[in-house]
């Protein structure tokens, strides 16, 4: 309740109102709060779930690598987040991830929108599609990194020591009921029994969704064993959309802004 | 310069001891009085972004430690840390020409930068850097 602004010393210092703000007032202080943040509005996010997934869980460590100063502070935050969740799970934010953020005004993690688990007759591959919606980029900020996460978890059952070979593709095109165009953009062996994060470098990729977003059809993915059979991506362990909420699939990018953003003068 | 007679050094030393009533200009200050308190420094000032009611899409950090600068930049600057070399060549012109020119101004001369994690209206993540948000000193310009 404390809606006085108070001099550090706790002495009210002479102009400074005495009173609460009024609801107006607050509005005032709310709009030019946000004009500093460079924010037109206040965002107004659907939070069922999407507050405690995968994603906001490693943008807290690039946080927490970022601002040390703050370190007890978010600290605090961060222990209420990952009690949240029984499996303390490994570090998700890499030695690489934090380069990429010393030279990023801005990191932004996106959504999974859309997963088609096309489970195909056994001669066609399976595959899985991931989409994400990069059109909400503020104006002036270029892609310099972008990554593609999904979680694998250890495979014990069929396929105890079996080697997997993961395909990420970019999908360039397709029609109604045929396969899609792909471009690969990485090909990966996977133990059965490996566990943790894989990244993917889809920085090319992103800049062109980010240029010509009609372009933006998204990624697939595919798992073959190295006798080359197509094996569906849960088999091989990888987590998707109906797995655990902190370890679903998500991208992130990062971000230099073009030009300086010096706010309109009101 | 060394002074020839110790005569006008006299006059000068019996000047100073006698109170300068004449000599206060209409912007003296006098420099020992209670003034000194109000010399240009850093206030603290948080924005608590709970206060805003802003924590269901603001996830960190809680608010940030905006402080601010207030304060008179009165000659003899060295009272002020910090005071730019101009700001002393303006505080002697003000002193000249004081309904004119006005005084040094006191203001940041160290900022931090902070940074704020967020959901955007898509749920969408955003750890975003500000510069220049956290005043750390102040001092005359």
């Amino acid at each position: 309740g404390s809606n006085y602004l108070f001099d550090g010393n706790n002495e009210v210092h002479p102009s400074f109102v005495h009173r609460r703000l009024r609801t107006h007032e607050k509005r005032e202080m709310q709009k030019e709060i946000l004009s500093i943040l460079g924010l037109p509005h206040r965002p107004r996010p659907h939070l069922s779930h999407g507050k405690y997934n995968s994603a906001p869980l490693f943008m807290m460590d690039l946080y927490n690598t970022i601002s040390n100063e703050e370190k007890n502070e978010v600290d605090g935050i961060l222990d209420q987040y990952k009690s949240m969740f029984t499996t303390q799970g490994p570090p998700l934010a890499t030695f690489q991830d934090s380069a990429f953020l010393n030279d990023a005004d801005m990191v932004m993690s996106f959504v999974n929108l859309v997963e088609y688990d096309r489970e195909l007759s056994p001669e066609r591959h399976h595959h899985k599609e991931f989409k994400f919606n990069l059109s909400q980029i503020p104006e002036g900020e270029a892609v310099t990194a972008a990554e593609f996460r999904i979680y694998k978890e250890c495979v014990s059952r069929s396929f105890r020591n079996e080697t997997f070979l993961l395909s990420v593709y970019q999908v360039v095109g397709g029609r109604p009921g045929r396969d899609a165009d792909l471009f690969l953009l990485e090909s990966r062996r996977l133990w059965a029994a490996e566990e943790g994060w894989l990244e993917f470098d889809i920085t090319a990729t992103s800049n062109v969704w980010v240029m010509s977003p009609d372009h933006n059809l998204g990624l697939q993915i595919s798992v073959e064993t190295l006798s080359g059979q197509s094996i569906s991506s849960k088999d091989a362990g990888l987590v998707g959309r109906d797995g655990a909420i902190e370890r679903q699939p998500f991208m992130v990018a990062f971000f230099k802004v073009g030009e300086v953003h010096v706010r309109s003068p009101r | 310069s060394a002074n020839p007679n110790g005569k006008r050094r006299q006059q000068s030393r019996n000047r100073s001891s006698q109170p300068q009533e004449s000599s206060r200009g209409p912007g003296h200050t006098d420099y020992n009085s209670s003034d000194q308190k109000t010399a240009c420094r850093r206030h603290e000032l948080y924005v608590s972004f709970r206060e805003l009611s802003w924590q269901d899409w603001i996830i960190a950090p809680e608010g940030y430690a905006a402080n601010y600068c207030d304060g008179e930049c009165s000659f003899p600057l060295n009272a002020h840390m910090n005071a730019t070399n101009h700001a002393i060549v303006q505080t002697l012109v003000h002193l000249m020409n004081p309904d004119n020119v006005p005084k040094p101004c006191c203001a940041p001369t160290k900022l931090h930068a902070i940074s704020v994690l967020y959901f955007d209206d898509n749920s969408n993540v955003i750890l975003k850097k500000y510069k220049n948000m956290v005043v750390r000193a102040c001092g005359c310009h």
